[in-house]
């Protein structure tokens, strides 16, 4: 259709106050509804368009490119508090397109769509030729450090079993060759001590998630450093439900349901 | 170059509203 008066756009300055808040309320969208990962924070305004809609209020188009901080997505601390992470460990980067209403003098986020990507192994080589590279976190090397990892950290544990939630990043050190490996784990309901079939575990309604980091050596029998650290409890929060259906099971065995996935329906407000 | 008188200034061509500031690196 044609452009009418008052139907067209106009292209907003990347770097005004207002423009850098809408693309903010998309962030703060972003990190809320993370399904795992790690929270991103604002790098750069890419493109910034303001259309106007009727019947009422505007439409703001943004292009951002956003970076990886260290806080994982369960991570309760602010994401303007999170530190970016360095190049030297091997960076990530988020290119986004959203779109937002304004309306009221409020924001309300309508769409996003995200891809991410890490930065080159040629630059981070370029950068430091020893520095570790991401790897895949499926890869074999990956899922046994990982697996050598878990079973450390719950050799030691005084408490519940853990179990494995998200392998969230993984890297290959050349010297010593070693895999450094970020994983997610939550809480059994059975003792560490007293496992024998972790298949017969079950985790706990009200989530108990740790975020572990470690250095796995290549090397056989080399000893495993891992450091984890615990989250708050999860409430178990109940859905809401559909007429005619029944409650959600949160008994031991139901599937997992983030916080951030409640807040989803409901879109953020600024 | 002519410009017109009541036409954008040369400073004002100049401005290149996006992209916007890189807070951080670029990749």
């Amino acid at each position: 259709a044609p452009h009418g008066p008052g139907l067209g756009y106009t292209q907003l300055n990347c770097d005004d106050p207002e423009t850098e808040q809408a693309a903010q309320v998309a962030l703060d969208y972003i990190n809320t509804n993370l399904a795992g990962g790690f929270k991103h924070v604002l790098n750069q305004i890419d493109k910034a368009e303001l259309w106007s809609r009727r019947p009422a209020g505007e439409i703001y188009v943004l292009e951002l490119d956003t970076l990886e901080t260290t806080c994982h997505a369960l991570d309760h601390t602010p994401p303007e508090k999170c530190p970016v992470r360095e190049r030297m460990e091997h960076a990530v980067e988020g290119d986004c397109d959203v779109q937002l209403l304004k309306m009221d003098g409020q924001f309300r986020v309508l769409s996003v769509k995200c891809h991410s990507s890490p930065d080159s192994a040629e630059d981070v080589i370029k950068l430091c030729p020893d520095c570790p590279l991401l790897v895949p976190r499926n890869s074999t090397k990956v899922v046994h450090a990982v697996e050598a990892a878990l079973a450390a950290f719950n050799a030691h544990s005084n408490g519940s079993y853990f179990q494995l939630v998200e392998v969230s990043r993984a890297q290959l050190a050349p010297l010593p060759p070693s895999v450094y490996v970020e994983f997610v784990v939550a809480a059994t309901d059975c003792v560490a001590k007293e496992v024998t079939d972790p298949t017969k575990c079950n985790l706990l309604a009200e989530k108990q998630y740790a975020f572990c980091k470690a250095a796995v050596p290549e090397k056989v029998d080399a000893e495993v450093s891992v450091t984890c650290k615990m989250f708050q409890t999860q409430p178990v929060v109940p859905q809401p439900q559909p007429e005619g259906t029944s409650a959600p099971e949160v008994g031991p065995g139901a599937p997992m349901t983030h916080q951030a996935d409640v807040t989803a329906a409901a879109g953020p407000v600024l | 170059v002519v410009v017109k008188p009541g036409g954008p200034s040369l400073a004002a061509a100049a401005v290149r509203p996006c992209p916007g500031r890189i807070r951080h690196f670029k990749i």
